[in-house]
């Protein structure tokens, strides 16, 4: 606010972040109290960021004793059911993004002289392992000093916890005390709860210091090179993340537009990542880089060797580069998959490598096939499912859903590279992600009678410190779901590995209700597979989109979930026409768009749990300032 | 520095600049009845292009409520309150809320200030940065009183004289020398002056590009408008 007596007026008495973490799927609850200290009625601001990958499940707000539900409701008929709402445009969307990893979520509400509201929202997503660890990320950030404030995480891990860490990006040394970390075999608990006084940015201040990440890193244990298996109320989670295996020899192609619209940072910022990359390459891979404006240069005429000469004559070439001419996307892509089908065919690659494309690029196509959709299926049918293509798409102008089709159609995965200072970290790391192969063309193995609606269970590659998880129903007896099977190629040949788990170690796994709730198998199977249908809907074809479609909006239906197909209708207590909201669940390729001058500040301006007084007067202001 | 005065009866808005050489100390509001005072020292630039005329700016401004015993001085650099006998200092990257009894203050980290004398006035400093290796120009400040009706009628200063009640008459609109911007004759305090239509910008919400606020521009430092001349205002002292 920029109205200070606004912050006194309005009073966070109570804000509680919950978390609950049972086999990486977490449930999120912030709860807020806040109570209008002033003797007119003010507008009160409920900010809260939550990841981009979690999907909202509730929101209430009680507002003197009467309870306001957001609603999970189709989108299509949400929007045309309250077409008033929607006809204000953005300003009735309730969820904006929100930076690289988070979206936020607004609701305001007029509250009464010296009335309270409670606001609590609750969402959930599956935490994804990268590079041998899950990320916990809350985002904390009140606008004021809180009396009760209060972060709890408990995780439970049937597995064991290998590790545990929590951090916050605001923790100063004082603070660093204050977080207190539990951890047994299976159970961890983090907890932070600054007084008052420790959240104060100074002695006199009404401001807090806690503005940032709170962010809890761990991993469990792999004792079973099969993976983990749990099993409650009918459903079946499994996780296959084996370590201990010898790395694939990989076959890389990079394909860097060199066009006119990477002049600048964006060509320096590749190039760093480009040098960064080629010095961690492996000896034992292959690799190629071909460059491309309105044509295509080859470094090299075909994939060779990491030697350390020929690293060091890629990264000359790097260093060449200069900004030019139109990005003929096409004409690149076409080269690097001819690239990779000529060396299959003379066999100079190693056995039982992998090979795969990884394109930059930050554009339109501007020249030679310019027709996206031809662009597409000419790369869908030259790769023939042989690699996986990976598309990293630089800035905010960026057509995301043309690189994610792309991406998606060749079993590989389209990232954003924000614009910033960090953007050649971003590219380096997600190199990274891909850089250890250790398995391809992995396949896991249920029997048929034992278990129903699988979500995915094959897979192209496996990376090292990443995790393949695979959820269904258990229709026959529980017991046969153990008996399952991973098929795989691993670096020394064939891998065949079988569920070696006794039955009786199930017994013991949940007997702690405390630590979790009961239905996280089937909730977790229910977010894996929407987000896997979702997936499908952008590189299906029209009839498989409308079926994926179809069955992925029952199930965010059925399990509450505000997903791209459906909105959450949030009904303020008052009599206005703007008293009904919806909060939408955006996708990459929605929210871009590089935060406004006024939305940064917003940003930088908004806490976990923010409130501020909007006047609706606008009185005359006599002012003095610069030409 | 621009000038902009609403004159909220007739729905418009009035305006005018004050050049004058850089570090002179300008009474802009002056309140005997609540005992607040705010003067402003201009700036110029590093250093001066010589095709342009001369550019000044607010650099500091002081602000003084004699009956809370309270000074503020705001500066590009630091901001500096004195209450009593205490004393704080904080700098534009500061995010600070305080509230002690008859006064509130609000810094948001290198954007604005805002402060609040009791249930009376409100003042907004907002913080203009310039790129550091800017040839010419620095940073500098605004200034933007809120609820000005609340300071009494006694209040005068190169802006609190406008504070309240004023009325104008504009006519004989006419093409003047800039075709999109006609001039027109204006009777004000019972003077008859050209102005010409034009427009100056209001940084409060938008600190890079300002909203536009379209205004009649009256020449010449404000002289027929304001009472007296600009240099009139001037003072030896920021308190």
């Amino acid at each position: 606010s920029s109205d200070p007596q606004a912050v006194f007026d309005i009073e966070i008495y109570s804000l509680k972040v919950d978390c609950k973490v049972t086999s990486r799927f977490a449930r999120s609850v912030i709860t807020s109290r806040v109570v209008n200290r002033a003797n007119v009625s003010r507008e009160v601001f409920f900010d809260v960021d939550l990841p981009k990958t979690a999907f909202i499940t509730n929101f209430s707000m009680v507002i003197d004793g009467l309870t306001y539900v957001g609603v999970v409701k189709e989108k299509a008929a949400a929007k045309k059911q309250y077409q008033q709402a929607v006809s204000q445009g953005q300003t009735a969307g309730l969820v904006k993004a929100s930076g690289r990893k988070m979206e936020k979520f607004t609701v305001s509400v007029n509250i009464a002289a010296t009335k309270k509201v409670t606001f609590e929202l609750t969402y959930e997503e599956l935490l994804k392992r990268n590079q041998g660890q899950y990320e916990l990320l809350i985002r904390v950030k009140p606008k004021q000093i809180v009396q009760h404030f209060e972060i709890n995480v408990d995780i439970y891990e049937p597995q064991g916890i290998r590790f545990l860490d929590a951090h916050g990006t605001f923790v100063t040394n004082d603070l660093t005390q204050l977080i207190e970390k539990t951890v047994t075999e299976t159970k961890g608990h983090v907890s932070f709860s600054p007084t008052v006084d420790q959240q104060r940015s100074c002695p006199l201040c009404q401001t807090s210091t806690i503005d940032g990440d709170f962010v809890i890193n761990y991993d469990v244990n792999w004792d079973t090179p099969a993976g983990d298996i749990q099993i409650l109320n009918g459903y079946f989670v499994h996780y296959f993340a084996p370590t201990n295996l010898k790395r694939l020899p990989k076959n890389v192609v990079f394909v860097i537009d060199q066009s006119t619209s990477m002049m600048g940072t964006r060509i320096k910022q590749t190039k760093e990542a480009m040098l960064a990359i080629l010095a961690d390459i492996h000896p034992d891979d292959h690799f190629s880089i071909i460059s491309f404006d309105s044509t295509v240069t080859k470094w090299k005429p075909s994939i060779i060797e990491a030697t350390a000469e020929n690293i060091e004559a890629a990264k000359q070439y790097v260093n060449s580069l200069y900004a030019r001419g139109w990005t003929n996307i096409n004409d690149a892509l076409l080269e690097a998959i001819s690239m990779l089908d000529e060396a299959m065919k003379q066999h100079t690659l190693t056995e039982h490598s992998i090979s795969l494309i990884i394109l930059l690029s930050d554009g339109d196509p501007t020249k030679g096939e310019t027709n996206r959709a031809q662009i597409q299926s000419n790369v869908k049918n030259g790769i023939g499912g042989k690699y996986p293509l990976y598309c990293l798409g630089f800035g905010y102008d960026l057509d995301y859903s043309f690189i994610e089709k792309m991406a998606l159609e060749n079993h590989g995965v389209a990232r954003r590279i924000y614009e910033d200072s960090d953007s050649a970290l971003q590219m380096q790391g997600f190199y990274d992600e891909v850089a250890s192969p250790l398995l391809s063309q992995i396949e896991l193995k249920y029997p048929e009678n034992g278990v129903a609606d699988l979500t995915e269970r094959s897979f192209q590659q496996y990376y090292n410190g990443s995790e393949i998880v695979v959820a269904g129903r258990v229709t026959g007896n529980e017991l046969d779901a153990y008996n399952m099977e991973v098929i795989a190629k691993g670096a020394e040949g064939d891998l065949f590995l079988k569920n070696q788990r006794k039955e009786q170690d199930q017994e013991k796994t949940f007997e702690d209700p405390q630590y979790i709730f009961g239905e996280y198998t089937e909730r977790l199977w229910a977010y894996l597979t929407i987000q896997q249908l979702l997936s499908k809907r952008v590189s299906g074809t029209p009839e498989e989109k409308a079926n994926n479609t179809a069955r992925a909006l029952e199930l965010s239906l059925k399990y509450n979930f505000v997903t791209p197909l459906t909105s959450m209708v949030v009904t303020k207590p008052e009599d206005t026409l703007d008293s009904t909201m919806l909060a939408d669940k955006l996708t990459e390729a929605e929210s871009r768009g590089p935060p406004q001058d006024g939305q940064a500040h917003r940003v930088s301006s908004s806490p976990q749990s923010n409130y501020h007084y909007a006047s609706r007067y606008i009185p005359p202001v006599t002012s003095v300032d610069g030409d | 520095p621009h000038f902009i005065i609403p004159v909220p009866k007739q729905n418009d808005t009035i305006c005018f600049n004050v050049d004058e050489r850089p570090g002179v100390i300008f009474n802009l509001v002056r309140d005997p009845l609540t005992g607040i005072t705010v003067n402003g020292q201009t700036i110029g630039d590093k250093k001066i292009d010589p095709n342009k005329k001369l550019n000044t700016y607010f650099g500091r401004f002081g602000i003084v409520n004699e009956k809370l015993g309270l000074k503020l001085e705001v500066t590009t650099r630091s901001i500096e309150i004195t209450s009593g006998k205490e004393k704080m200092a904080f700098t534009w990257s500061d995010t600070v809320s305080m509230k002690q009894r008859s006064f509130a203050l609000q810094i948001n980290k290198e954007r604005n200030l805002v402060v609040m004398m009791g249930d009376s006035v409100q003042f907004v400093i907002v913080l203009h940065r310039v790129w550091k290796d800017h040839p010419f120009h620095q940073d500098y400040l605004g200034f933007y009183t809120i609820d000005s009706h609340r300071l009494s009628s006694k209040t005068h200063g190169l802006l609190g004289q406008f504070y309240h009640d004023l009325s104008f008459e504009v006519g004989e609109i006419h093409q003047g020398t800039d075709p999109e911007k006609p001039d027109a004759m204006m009777m004000i305090k019972g003077q008859e002056l050209t102005v010409t239509r034009g427009w100056q910008r209001d940084y409060r919400e938008d600190i890079k590009h300002g909203v536009q606020v379209p205004c009649w521009f009256v020449h010449h430092n404000g002289t027929g408008l304001i009472d007296g001349v600009h240099s009139d205002y001037i003072v030896s002292g920021i308190f």
